[in-house]
């Protein structure tokens, strides 16, 4: 509880500063490899040219997700936390530090690969987003629900799996708003780029940049 | 650390417990979604007349998993951990007193969705075996490697669906190898039903029972 308490003072610190920057950031969450990078990848490039955005990525060890971050040209730091099964706001507050990210700009914020533990850090973002992929089952947001409560946006990833997985969309979709009645939802395959320009438009317009 | 500490103490007594009733306690472990209960189902329905076998089921909310197993004709016991991101030896001594396992059985347990934090808290099994699903990605191992060290054995699941992912199988055992030089790997599909003989003759030699 006194880790906690010491975390929030720091994210309250860093919702703070990145208001007076105007900067939009996002944490996202999600179990490992439901496609977070990839969906950064994807984003990093197809809106380059409209949002000047940066990266702080967070892992228990390696460099391969800031080295993925770095091949689409954009500022990004890596973080990583050893043992640590999460990011924490002291972490990020030296993330942007080290960044410096310019005003009006997007921070994006990739959280350690964990379904749980993010959901009770506050790194100072402005939303969570969620990533569930279709291989995982349609049960996770029942299962896990701290995680869907604590987060604006849940993006359904992996659609181009459908075919050969058992995932009731639907049934999904339901069991998030039973704990999160006003979660915002996208459906996606980061890898073919369906459903990405609904992705893009929420967010060009929460940074009020008209797309 | 004094948390870790009271822990690996109950973990002993657990340990001490289990080897008095010759009771072989595998601690299945994964990101969320990978497939433990799958893997779960199969054996216990496979192996139902070969070997007495018991279930101890972690999850944060829900009996999903419980009444899974239980459809089985196996006896579980389901631990809800609220915000609780592991299983811990405490609430593992509690589903043993529960359940009251039969000596020279299987006590199967499947931890909380979390490829992170069930790696440092030991619960008196004699193994951990890890589930890697080839949608999760091949550079899991590295990213990882605190549950690979801690892990006996890999199962790569979800093979059925390599044709549809980029998963590049000897490249993630590599990985775990360069970790757990003596990780001993298993490539399955739990639905399909591809590979589980292997496992099963591990499982029945390990038990000590002639399949
Ligand atoms: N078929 C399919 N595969 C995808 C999609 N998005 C990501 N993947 C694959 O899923 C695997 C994991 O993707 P990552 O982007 O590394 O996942 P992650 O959430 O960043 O993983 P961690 O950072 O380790 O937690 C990779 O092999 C990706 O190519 C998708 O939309 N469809
Ligand atoms: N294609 C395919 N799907 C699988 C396989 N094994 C499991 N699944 C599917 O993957 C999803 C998740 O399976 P579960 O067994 O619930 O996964 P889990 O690891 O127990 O999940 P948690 O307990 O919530 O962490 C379900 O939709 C399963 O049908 C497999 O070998 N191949
Ligand atoms: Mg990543
Ligand atoms: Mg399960
Ligand atoms: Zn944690
Ligand atoms: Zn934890």
């Amino acid at each position: 509880a006194a880790i906690l308490g010491k975390n929030d003072k720091l994210a309250a610190e860093n919702r703070g500063w990145l208001k007076a920057k105007n900067i939009l950031a996002l944490n996202l969450v999600s179990s490992p490899g439901s496609g977070k990078t990839t969906l950064l990848e994807r984003t990093l490039t197809d809106l380059k040219d409209k949002i000047p955005m940066a990266v702080i990525e967070g892992d228990q060890e390696t460099l391969n997700d800031a080295e993925r971050i770095r091949a689409t040209g954009t500022a990004c730091v890596q973080v990583n936390t050893g043992t640590g099964c999460h990011l924490e706001a002291d972490m990020v507050q030296k993330g942007m530090e080290q960044l410096d990210p310019q005003e009006n700009s997007l921070l994006l914020i990739e959280n350690v690969g964990n379904l749980v533990c993010p959901a009770l850090f506050d790194l100072g973002e402005r939303a969570k987003v969620a990533i569930l992929s279709v291989t995982e089952g349609a049960d996770k947001p029942a299962k896990y629900p701290h995680m869907i409560a604590a987060s604006d946006i849940l993006v359904i990833n992996k659609i181009d799996l459908l075919p050969y997985v058992t995932f009731d969309v639907d049934a999904a979709i339901q069991a998030a708003r039973d704990i999160n009645p006003a979660i915002k939802v996208f459906q996606v395959s980061a890898t073919n780029g369906e459903g990405l320009d609904v992705w893009y438009d929420w967010l060009l317009a929460e940074i009020g940049v008209s797309g």
